[in-house]
């Protein structure tokens, strides 16, 4: 089963 | 001071329309080159990014750099009061603790000004990679309206599937399962109906419906939208503004664990 993933595991906080 | 003067208000209200449901309060960044705005929604799943260029407005006019901190429900209750040909002028004084709504009918004979008070919000940033995506979908924002409401009556979840033939979606449930599939367009009368796939390796992605739905409420801003997808990162949903900006939305995909 497919997960969801945080955008928080792509993009770096500034 | 800062004002921006938008002759196609309509323009602004259904911006806030397309993000209200997504985002409840947000940061306006005002500066010389024009309006930006980037926020997440509060699970941290999908982000929303807005850029309106400064030439868009008639006139525009910032003095230095502001941060307008805006609660989105508020602000789209106040533009339900414009009439859809209104011009519309958002202004903010230098040291004022509120932004400014103008509207005006467009003989000038009617005019009505709304003060909204500035919220503090804590907005984090987030850094966004320049992506090569492996696809890039262009199709009538119509069309990615109606799947994505066709396919919520599946699942949750949606597979967009894209390959050298065209896109697919698809869905599965409990009630069972179903798929939506889209041909390049070979010859069509306006570019704006057509669905062209820039392929540079196929790619199939799973992704929150329910996202992708909040993301459709922004077809009224453009006739056509474009999804650009790479494989195990977020995908980009963007509808063009006229020829001023933009309005993107990222959704981290479902991975299998």
């Amino acid at each position: 089963r497919a997960a969801q993933k945080s955008l928080l595991a792509f993009f770096s906080r500034q | 001071m800062f004002e921006a003067r938008l002759p196609q208000g309509q323009i602004l209200k259904k911006l806030i329309e397309a993000v209200r449901e997504l985002v409840t309060d947000a940061n306006f960044e005002c500066k010389p080159s024009g309006l930006s705005l980037q926020a997440m929604d509060s699970s941290h799943v999908s982000l929303v990014s807005l850029l309106m260029r400064a030439d868009g407005f008639d006139p525009y006019q910032c003095d230095r750099n502001r941060t307008l901190g805006i609660n989105l429900r508020t602000l789209a209750s106040v533009l339900k009061c414009s009439s859809n040909d209104d011009i519309i002028t958002i202004r903010a004084e230098d040291d004022g603790d509120s932004a400014i709504l103008i509207f005006e009918s467009p003989s000038s004979d009617r005019l009505s000004e709304f003060d909204l008070k500035l919220v503090d919000i804590d907005n984090e940033q987030l850094v966004i990679p320049d992506t090569q995506y492996d696809a890039v979908v262009r199709m009538p924002s119509a069309e990615f309206q109606r799947i994505v409401r066709d396919m919520q009556i599946l699942g949750d979840s949606v597979t967009i599937a894209c390959s050298k033939d065209g896109v697919k979606f698809s869905a599965n449930g409990e009630i069972g399962s179903g798929s939506v599939r889209l041909k390049q367009s070979s010859a069509v009368d306006s570019e704006d109906d057509a669905v062209t796939v820039d392929l540079q390796q196929a790619v199939s992605l799973t992704f929150a419906l329910r996202y992708l739905s909040l993301f459709s409420k922004a077809a009224p801003l453009s006739p056509t939208v474009t999804l650009s997808f790479s494989k195990d990162v977020p995908l980009l949903v963007e509808f063009r503004i006229a020829d001023m900006g933009h309005l993107r939305f990222y959704l981290a995909p479902k991975i299998d664990e």
